[in-house]
């Protein structure tokens, strides 16, 4: 299947987690 | 007469008042209220100026203010809307907003073009796209073949930029968007429908009153 740029960015961002802020405390 | 009902939420000097804010995104007083403690405590981690720097942001998300994170940086520098280098509380609830489950396709499509568009040009340009993959798969400390990468760049430029003047527009974006809705999947965080709940130690002086006239 082709696999567009911004699908791979998305999945490569993944990791990153506004959540963490609502546990910065 | 009916009866009616006001609900009284505290001021915060120097920022946007709660209910305005409510009115104005998918949270409900009491939880822009908590977002408020929230906000105060990113807000004095390590300047206390009532506003967030890229450092306290990076130091909230990552415990460590010196990590670079290409995808963090573009999120800070979206929810910096009045480009001073900081985030104001107004500003932080509206962005997070865009977020919320509840929050329209069109602004989750919009954050996500400005968030490509990071030469603030109006348009995704391909080396744009570029830059952000390289930088991603290094931070990833993957390898992809220069080849490769052009050959997606390619393909994608050619799905995307419908009208082949090498960068992709607003409309072209939408389009775009709509052929491939799981662009969009980063856009939504279901926890935010009920933050309240579900990070309740950030809570701690979020009632509402409610009174009744």
């Amino acid at each position: 299947k082709f696999f567009n740029a911004f699908e791979f960015i998305s999945s490569m961002s993944s990791g990153f987690d506004l959540s963490s802020l609502f546990e910065s405390k | 007469m009916g009866c009616l009902h006001s609900t009284a939420a505290r001021e915060y000097p120097g920022h946007e008042n709660p209910v305005k804010l409510a009115s104005e995104t998918a949270f409900s007083v009491s939880e822009v209220e908590a977002l408020y403690e929230l906000f105060k405590s990113i807000s004095c981690s390590v300047v206390d100026d009532g506003l967030i720097n890229k450092e306290e942001f990076q130091l909230a998300l990552f415990k460590n203010r010196k990590k670079e994170n290409l995808f963090a940086n573009r999120i800070f520098d979206l929810f910096d809307v009045k480009r001073k280098g900081v985030i104001d509380f107004g500003d932080f609830v509206r962005s997070l907003n865009v977020f919320h489950p509840n929050a329209s396709l069109e602004e989750k499509t919009d954050f996500t073009f400005r968030l490509y568009d990071m030469d603030c040009t109006g348009y995704i340009e391909r080396q744009e796209v570029k830059q952000m993959l390289i930088a991603l798969l290094c931070e990833s400390e993957m390898k992809l073949a220069d080849d490769t990468i052009e050959v997606i760049l390619d393909q994608t430029f050619e799905d995307a930029d419908v009208d082949g003047d090498g960068k992709i527009g607003k409309t072209e974006w939408s389009d775009f968007v709509i052929k491939n809705p799981s662009l969009l999947k980063i856009m939504t965080l279901p926890y935010l429908r009920d933050i309240t709940t579900t990070f309740p130690s950030f809570v701690f002086n979020s009632e509402v009153d409610e009174i009744a006239t």
